[in-house]
């Protein structure tokens, strides 16, 4: 993972952290 | 053009005539508005960004992705999924929230839920380019500049293109392509949703930059 290109890093946090979101409202 | 940075670019995707128009914070948010707002339950849009590999050839690659899930969580829910396979899938994002948050951050409760079939299909995306000659539903829409609309699980399973294929495994039963400037939208969802100019008019007014 040490290459994962910066859009793709974006993307991954705002998805893991709508995730953390989901798993406390749920 | 941008210039090359080995450093931050994917193995072969070396130029992209559109990165400095596209920030990926509006980005984030035109995708989010596309599904937040729409009638129809879409669990995920994506916009894959047209770039050139070292022959020149065009190539859609990942540009970024809002994942929204499913309003019944049963049905993204582990259809394909064996203990094993789940076991892998939390390993997998365990580390990339390490890449993420750094290792030394304490562990994450939500890191440790299951990872659906549809969480799973959106993060192996991240990871995918097409040729836009290669068939896939993706390519074709960019290609012929017309959106590309399957919706029905046999349509899914039978459009000749393996990322479509793999979505029907992993529970999709619509998937919709829509050609904008620079890229292509891609949108998926659990249900059976019919072919709605409204959406292709949303996409056109949200992702035309130029």
């Amino acid at each position: 993972y040490v290459a994962f290109p910066q859009a793709r890093k974006a993307s991954l946090a705002s998805f893991l952290e709508k995730r953390k979101q989901r798993a406390m409202n749920a | 053009a941008s210039t090359a940075d080995p450093t931050k670019t994917h193995h072969h995707m070396i130029s992209s005539t559109s990165s400095q128009l596209f920030n990926q914070e509006t980005l984030q948010q035109r995708l989010q508005q596309l599904i937040e707002g729409a009638r129809e339950s879409w669990t995920y849009a994506i916009f894959w960004q047209s770039s050139y590999d070292y022959s020149g050839a065009s190539l859609l690659g990942w540009g970024d992705g809002y994942y929204k899930g499913d309003a019944d969580k049963a049905k993204s829910k582990l259809k394909t999924a064996s203990a094993a396979e789940q076991e892998h899938r939390k390993k997998v994002l365990r580390e990339l929230n390490s890449l993420i948050s750094g290792s030394a951050s304490a562990p994450d409760d939500a890191v440790d839920e299951e990872v659906t079939d549809t969480e799973w299909f959106f993060l192996v995306s991240m990871t995918q380019s097409f040729f836009v000659n290669s068939g896939g539903l993706p390519g074709q829409a960019f290609f012929s500049n017309s959106p590309v609309w399957v919706c029905g699980p046999e349509r899914l399973a039978n459009s000749g293109c393996e990322r479509a294929r793999q979505g029907h495994v992993f529970g999709l039963q619509t998937m919709v392509c829509i050609p904008s400037a620079n890229g292509v939208v891609e949108l998926g969802s659990t249900e059976v949703i019919a072919q709605s100019s409204d959406l292709m008019n949303k996409v056109r007014f949200l992702f035309n930059f130029n």
